[in-house]
């Protein structure tokens, strides 16, 4: 799965995501990715984009859930994005990337690693896999 | 308070900490170039939905990650492909899923978004839906890597060796690899 959250120079928030599904899928199954509030979501509050164990994302919500945690419970991206992904989802259930209003930029997993990279106007681009 | 930003990600799990070096670095080289490109469209004001959408096109077209070139084998050795797309100003979404000729299935979700009152299409409909749009189809071929066709492979041995049953969910997967979308 591949995605990308951006908050734009109009204070405009938007969230992509693709994927080609689980290996050896059967059954026409759907994942998380296609779905709009589990692996793609993106309000006035905050843009997500999720990936992993996608059946576990659709039953939680989780893209759009971290917006309304924000909105309704008032947290912070990082709080909200932390509290799906490392107490709502189980260990290895994988990660997500947010972005908010503010700019400010949540990239938290649960997997071994995540595939990422981040950028603002004020901080110069920094990619990661793992926890280095 | 920076007046724009990006995040991008290719995925949680395929590699291990212990992955060849020279295969890290083909990742990082991809993921720096990807948000490079993002973020020099979003500095001189280009749209957060023009820049999505472009830089998942991107990593679309990268065989290192499991969307479009590079996409993960269904059972049957085929592809499908999903994607969603969101504005955050209107609500306005479009999304595809089981695609199997759409190259960048992404910009098809986009055009779901503006040219249709819909959110979701999927499977012969979205296929229909892409020949009305006249954006550019592959044969379902053209997602193939070695790699995925490796892990599939070893997928269907497991699953061959595991005890009979009539289905299995993704949390069957002992492979973790295999468990992410």
């Amino acid at each position: 799965t591949v995605g990308c959250v951006a908050l734009d120079q109009r204070g405009e928030l938007v969230a992509a995501t693709s994927t080609g599904g689980l290996t050896a899928k059967k059954f026409g199954r759907v994942g998380d990715s296609p779905i709009i509030g589990a692996g793609t979501y993106a309000d006035d509050t905050a843009a997500i984009s999720c990936t992993g164990t996608g059946e576990e994302f659709i039953r939680h919500g989780v893209a759009r859930a971290v917006a309304l945690r924000m909105k309704l419970k008032g947290e912070t991206l990082a709080q909200a994005t932390h509290a799906l992904i490392h107490t709502t989802l189980k260990p290895d259930d994988g990660g997500l990337i947010a972005v908010d209003a503010r700019g400010n930029i949540s990239t938290p997993y649960s997997s071994e690693g995540m595939y990422r990279a981040w950028a603002t106007s004020l901080t110069p681009s920094i990619v990661r896999i793992f926890k280095d | 308070q920076p007046t724009w930003a990006i995040a991008i990600h290719g995925g949680a799990g395929t590699l291990s900490q212990n992955a060849p070096p020279e295969q890290l670095r083909a990742y990082r080289e991809a993921l720096q170039a990807a948000v490079d490109h993002g973020s020099q469209r979003l500095a001189r004001g280009d749209s957060a939905l023009d820049v999505c959408e472009s830089v998942v096109r991107m990593l679309e077209d990268n065989p290192l990650f499991n969307a479009g070139k590079g996409a993960a084998f269904n059972e049957k050795g085929e592809h499908e492909l999903d994607a969603s797309i969101m504005h955050g100003p209107t609500l306005r979404c479009g999304a595809v899923a089981g695609l199997r000729t759409v190259k960048n299935p992404i910009s098809l979700a986009r055009l779901v978004m503006e040219r249709t009152p819909h959110v979701l299409l999927m499977g012969d409909g979205a296929e229909d839906f892409a020949g009305a749009m006249g954006v550019e189809r592959v044969p379902n071929s053209y997602f193939d890597t070695p790699q995925r066709r490796k892990m599939l492979d070893e997928r269907l041995e497991e699953l061959r060796r595991s005890s009979p049953r009539s289905e299995t969910s993704p949390t069957d997967n002992p492979r973790k690899d295999l468990r992410y979308s």
